[in-house]
């Protein structure tokens, strides 16, 4: 189990948060409308970037060695 | 001289260690173990024989710094970089840097150093990341048991493609 230190949480929540609006269970993907689908998929391309700079904001807040990779 | 010309590992089976400083919240004998641990770790795997020194120079030299702390590479305080360390082959082989502003310790509170220390390590013996999870050089920190630790199999196998296996001779 990773151990994230408790600052980092709140990071991970809002990840969390976040991909839950896209990749939603089977269970609950039926209860939504057509129209609220739609939206949901247009602001998930709208904010294309905006995912990426979450990606590594996780990334960097994340415990890790400092080591670049392919790096001598 | 100790390093193999064009390869990434040392060029001799006994290295010397030196923990330089320590951190704020671990004894010192708590350190002394998780680094002793974390290079048998290696050493169980390898004709590696690793030796203690207590002054002068080593062939790896552990140390804590926090922030900028004059090699290029600075720390970022609490969480995030946990340490680093340089491959035989750079300019400064054997250093091996923990960031000090972290919360170290020998058990699952904070950050374990032994477990950092296995995968920095590593990285000073010639090891690159690796991007198998259920390795010790994937490069973000997992918790396990320091008690029953071992190396995957794709630690195992990289670090034997270096140094070759623990003769049965070399098993005191």
């Amino acid at each position: 189990v990773p151990v994230p230190p408790a600052a980092d949480h709140k990071g991970w929540d809002f990840v969390e948060g976040y991909f839950h609006q896209f990749f939603l269970t089977k269970k609950e993907s039926p209860l939504l409308t057509q129209e609220t689908q739609t939206q949901l998929l247009q602001q998930f391309h709208r904010n294309g970037t905006d995912l990426l700079d979450m990606q590594m904001h996780a990334l960097l807040h994340q415990p890790h060695c400092g080591v670049p990779d392919g790096s001598d | 001289t100790s390093i193999s010309p064009g390869r990434c590992k040392w060029n001799k089976h006994t290295l010397t260690y030196r923990i330089i400083n320590y951190p704020h919240d671990m004894k010192p004998s708590a350190v002394k173990d998780s680094i002793y641990n974390a290079v048998s770790i290696w050493s169980n795997v390898t004709p590696l024989i690793f030796q203690q020194v207590q002054n002068g120079d080593a062939d790896i030299k552990v140390s804590f710094w926090q922030w900028a702390h004059e090699d290029g590479w600075p720390f970022d305080g609490p969480g995030g970089i946990l340490g680093h360390a340089f491959l035989p082959n750079s300019g400064n082989p054997g250093v091996v840097h923990f960031d000090k502003n972290e919360h170290w310790s020998a058990s699952d509170t904070g950050y374990n150093l032994f477990l950092v220390a296995t995968h920095e390590i590593g990285h000073s013996l010639g090891l690159q990341h690796s991007g198998n999870q259920s390795s010790i050089m994937y490069p973000t920190y997992w918790y396990h048991d320091p008690r029953t630790f071992q190396l995957s199999a794709d630690d195992i196998q990289r670090i034997q493609h270096l140094y070759g296996e623990k003769c049965s001779s070399d098993i005191p």
